[in-house]
Parts: C-alpha cells; sequence; structure tokens
C-alpha cells in the first residue's frame, strides 16, 4: 500500500 | 531541518517555558485552561508514539521527551499542585473539550494516511492539536483581562505553527515527493483560529495597552 509520510517533524 | 522548523519548535519550547515560568514565579494558573492543557498532553502522547520504536534524531528524541514530560507536568501542577491549583478558574474553564476529543477522533478514523493504529493516532494528534487552544481562547474572552505572561504563552503558540507553514511551503519546494497535507491543512487551520486572538494581541501591543479579548 502507499507508504505514509515519514514522520520527521514534531 | 530548516531554519522555520528550527524557529517553529524553539517558539513552542518558548510557549512552555513562559506557562511554566508563570506557573512557577505567580504560584497561580488563573487565566489557563486546564482543558487546553490536557488536550495538548493528549497531542503529544498520540503523537509520539514512536518515540521508543523510530529514532529519527537526538533532537528529535529530546524535543519529544519535553513536550510530553512538560504537558503532564503543567496537567499534574494544575490539578494536583496544593498552591496552585486554588487559582484554576473551574467555573469559567467549562468548553466541553470531550467534544473536540470524539470530533477530531471520529475524523481521524475516516481522514488518515493509513488505517493502521499509529498512523489514525498521529492523525487524531494534528487534528486534535489544531483545536485544542478554543476552551483556552474562550477562557481568556470570559476573563476579560489577560495578564501579560498567558497573552504571551498564547502568542507564541499561534506563531510555532505559523512558522511551520513556511516550513512545509520551503519543505514542498526543496523536496520533490514532499506532501503533507493532514498536516498543512490541520495547521492552516490552527492558525486561522489565533487569527482574531492576533489581531487584538497587536492591537493592545500598538497602543501599548492591556490586552483585552472582546466577550
Amino acid at each position: 500500500g502507499n507508504s505514509s509520510s515519514p514522520k520527521d517533524e514534531l | 531541518m530548516n531554519i522555520f522548523r528550527l524557529a517553529g519548535d524553539m517558539t513552542h519550547l518558548l510557549s512552555i517555558i513562559v506557562l511554566l515560568l508563570k506557573i512557577y514565579a505567580t504560584k497561580s494558573c488563573s487565566g489557563i485552561s486546564l482543558k487546553t492543557q490536557e488536550l495538548y498532553a493528549l497531542v503529544f502522547l498520540a503523537r509520539y508514539l514512536d518515540l521508543f520504536t523510530d529514532f529519527i534524531s537526538v533532537y528529535n528524541t529530546i524535543m519529544k521527551v519535553v513536550f510530553i514530560a512538560s504537558s503532564l507536568a503543567i496537567v499534574w501542577c494544575m490539578r494536583l499542585h496544593p498552591l496552585v491549583k486554588r487559582s484554576y478558574d473551574k467555573e469559567l474553564d467549562t468548553f466541553r473539550h470531550y467534544f473536540l476529543i470524539g470530533g477530531t477522533f471520529v475524523l481521524a478514523l475516516v481522514l488518515n494516511e493509513k488505517f493502521t493504529l499509529q498512523e489514525i493516532l498521529w492523525a487524531f494528534s494534528i487534528y486534535l492539536e489544531a483545536v485544542a487552544i478554543l476552551p483556552q481562547l474562550v477562557l481568556l474572552q470570559r476573563s476579560g483581562n489577560v495578564d501579560n505572561l498567558t497573552g504571551q504563552y498564547v502568542f507564541f503558540l499561534g506563531a510555532y505553527r505559523a512558522f511551520y507553514i513556511l516550513n512545509w511551503i520551503y519543505r514542498y519546494l526543496t523536496e520533490p515527493r514532499f506532501t503533507r497535507w493532514i498536516a498543512c491543512v490541520s495547521g492552516i487551520v490552527q492558525t486561522g483560529i489565533y487569527a482574531d486572538f492576533f489581531y487584538y494581541y497587536f492591537i493592545s501591543w500598538k497602543n501599548n495597552s492591556k490586552l483585552k479579548l472582546p466577550a
């Protein structure tokens, strides 16, 4: 499936 | 990391320091909404679940721990600290924030990047953060005059997400595949909710007068 956005932000 | 995001994180940290300073220095939490503080604690707990699973950077980990710890400390202080809890405006802080929790959770079930628990909780934390300030703004309008530290607290809290919007624009322009619609749209709504506060804050700053929000 579509990979979710990388959570590199606070 | 770009300068806009760093400025946003530092402004966010500053807002928490100002609030802690106000509570510690005045041993009072008058004018502060406990409900907003509880919503922020929920936002951080729901968003930083990956604290122990995904290591991004030392900075990222430290900031997550600081945000979780400080938001829980403020809630603890306002609920249990013998001196501080007496000054809590319980009768003014009547916003039904459970509707905010329920509504944003349902929205997260419908609108998320992936139907997994972590992604749903992440989207929930993004939506909840956008509306978490509402009980605080309502309380400020009810309590009439706003003390300086509380006004600065709300101002920095609103300014941090505005910096994040600049960060998203910058990343959209510089990173080929950067899209983060949930955070972007929710962040714009969040900053918009502060618009009227920013307006009255600017007026009071320009006239060098006490900040008063119209009831």
